[in-house]
């Protein structure tokens, strides 16, 4: 292998690097590319498939805010345990049998590397912003799903700016177009830090989804699974009465687009460091994180719909 | 590189919803550049938020004339970016 060393921050060069290792070191991993940011660098996904095609699938992605760098760490880190959990892991490959996994580490290239160049606390998209001084939109505030609602900004400089109009960033749009065409997402789940919350639909208004029921139940198994290893405790709950209200966010859209188990996790800490994570809590966070993706995933591949 | 010497983050508890909108006035003042974390919305969840160090104690006047309580997280947040740095570099050593 590289010698890659996924306890410690990286550039986006990296991480792409690091890509091109696991497709090359696995034959049922590829790297494929989505589409490219606003600035043009690529988004690219590893897609899991030990065969079939259209397979239902499940997606994980990290980083669309660019500034919680223990995400895009933790999301390589999972990579490689899948990738090398295969054929091994009796749940793992069990997953990988009879469904594809897509994973995309880093949602927000343009963001992550001016975090690294220009500016530490960036969390937007990059994009300039028609008649302002200000750039970059909320890619967490873009999708076409309570857009412009409450608790996103009509404010260009706002951090939570939900942008012109929905899926305007591209970023966004090109996994809305991916996951329309592949049509066969069973499950969406996109990590986030900080504040330690396990959290479902919906975020633009603060009524239970439908599947509300199993989704609470799911979350609550999911969170006890992350407790298991170091005792970090999650909450969970819809994301209107976790955190607050939301409009236009990512799990309300698949959600609303029929990706029933659609979550979103804010992974450590709970505000000693924010998402200033110091390098030596990636790897703890990373593998209390992967038991509860694993309880999801599985669960998903058991109640098929 | 944008650099953060002597800007705080404050964790703010507040205790009422007359509080929550005090701090969603803060957040209005764009002059202030604050940096919201945790966005205030509901009494029941602690507000982070990152102060420039030319408004720290302007901020905190305000918090405390207003009987807002609050700690702080990060005394400077340029140190903990320092760190940081220093880590990435150390394990950029080592992989090499």
């Amino acid at each position: 292998g590289t010698g890659f060393d996924f306890g410690t921050y990286h550039t986006l060069e990296d991480i792409y690097a690091e890509l091109d290792h696991l497709a090359s070191e696995y034959s049922f991993v590829e790297k494929i590319q989505i589409g490219q940011s606003y600035e043009k660098r690529p988004l690219y996904v590893l897609k899991f498939s030990t065969g079939g095609s259209n397979r239902p699938a499940i997606w994980l992605d990290a980083g669309i805010h660019s500034r919680e760098w223990v995400t895009q760490a933790s999301a390589l880190w999972i990579a490689n345990k899948i990738a090398s959990d295969y054929g091994t892991d009796a749940s793992v490959t069990s997953l990988l049998d009879h469904m594809d996994l897509f994973l995309l580490p880093v949602a927000n290239p343009d963001g992550f590397v001016y975090t690294h160049t220009s500016n530490r606390m960036w969390r937007k998209t990059r994009s300039k912003i028609p008649g302002s001084v200000c750039y970059g939109v909320d890619p967490n505030r873009n999708w076409d799903a309570g857009f412009g609602g409450p608790g996103a900004s009509k404010n260009p400089c706002s951090d939570s700016y939900h942008g012109p109009s929905a899926n305007s960033e591209v970023e966004v749009r090109s996994v809305v177009d991916f996951i329309k065409s592949h049509g066969n997402f069973k499950a969406f789940l996109t990590l986030h830090s900080y504040s330690q919350l396990l959290m479902y639909p919906y975020g633009y208004k603060c009524t239970r989804p439908a599947d509300y029921a199993e989704l609470e139940s799911l979350g609550r198994s999911a969170a006890n699974a992350i407790k298991s290893l170091y005792g970090t405790t999650f909450q969970v709950g819809p994301i209107c009465t976790t955190i607050y209200m939301a409009g236009g966010t990512t799990i309300d859209w698949t959600y609303a687009n029929g990706v029933k188990y659609s979550f979103s996790l804010e992974l450590r800490d709970t505000g000693r460091y924010a998402f200033l994570l110091p390098s030596s809590h990636i790897l703890p966070t990373a593998t209390e994180t992967w038991p509860a993706l694993l309880d999801i995933m599985v669960h998903v591949l058991e109640h098929p719909y | 590189l944008e650099t953060f010497v002597g800007h705080q983050v404050l964790r703010v508890r507040t205790s009422n919803e007359e509080q929550v909108k005090q701090l969603q006035l803060l957040e209005s003042l764009e002059h202030l550049q604050l940096d919201f974390w945790i966005n205030p919305s509901a009494s029941a969840v602690p507000v982070d938020v990152r102060i420039p160090a030319a408004s720290v104690q302007s901020v905190k006047a305000f918090l405390e004339s207003h009987g807002i309580e609050y700690s702080i997280l990060i005394e400077d947040l340029q140190d903990v970016l320092d760190q940081e740095k220093q880590d990435m570099a150390r394990a950029a050593q080592r992989q090499r």
